[in-house]
């Protein structure tokens, strides 16, 4: 399934 | 987080913080286009819509928090205290903000990696932040003299984005489909911009002498 991108950058 | 990312982290956060202390100390934002740093707070404002929703790590939301009260108080100064908003210069700094913002907003609906509010808010806020220095790069070659903790401050913002692209590409190498060629695009063409620029700070730190950009 589509994984979240985790936004982890700022 | 790696040293690229750390690195660029730590000079995009020195940069915001020798602006503010440059306003705050001397009282003055002489050189500082107002529009350029209306244009980051929105872009901080549309990318970090999630600060309360997902928590990634404190790090993160600290920085996140700094950004946001930075950007807003830089804006705040130039606009509202009684002294620095004297040497704001508004005949100068006349770049329209929706003509960048506009087109920023266009390209998100049309292009990110998912039609959601919160993705293309976060898409929005890469291809503006790539194009929110334009404003103050105008009023640098307009105004012509530049203080030099303006040119630090446009360099450290663009070494700060030369930085990321080093994290991308070491990401992209050790992290299984690490794929975000939209950031990377931006990322891209934001430092691009800020080559010109670049060039004239080194050649003038060469020669040890006044920055200078051609009209």
């Amino acid at each position: 399934e589509e994984q979240e991108d985790i936004k982890d950058e700022l | 987080m790696n040293i690229f990312r750390l690195a660029g982290d730590m000079t995009h956060l020195f940069s915001v913080l020798v602006l503010l202390l440059k306003i705050h100390t001397i009282k003055s934002c002489a050189g500082i286009s107002l529009k350029t740093q209306e244009l980051y707070a929105l872009v901080f404002t549309t990318r970090y819509l999630d600060i309360f929703t997902d928590f990634i790590s404190l790090y993160n939301t600290v920085m996140k928090l700094i950004f946001l009260g930075s950007s807003f108080s830089i804006v705040w100064y130039i606009r509202r205290h009684k002294i620095v908003r004297r040497s704001y210069d508004k005949d100068q700094d006349t770049f329209r903000h929706y003509f960048l913002v506009i087109p920023c907003l266009v390209l998100a609906v049309f292009i990110n990696h998912k039609f959601t509010f919160k993705e293309v808010m976060w898409t929005f806020s890469l291809y503006l932040e790539a194009v929110a220095i334009l404003p103050q790069l105008v009023l640098l070659q307009r105004t012509r003299n530049i203080d030099n903790l303006t040119g630090q401050y446009v360099f450290l913002l663009g070494a700060y984005r030369a930085l990321y692209i080093l994290n991308w590409i070491y990401r992209h190498f050790t992290e299984p489909h690490y794929v975000h060629w939209i950031t990377w695009i931006a990322g891209v063409v934001q430092t691009l911009l800020y080559a010109d620029f670049f060039y004239y700070y080194f050649q003038s730190w060469k020669n040890n002498e006044k920055l200078q950009l051609p009209a």
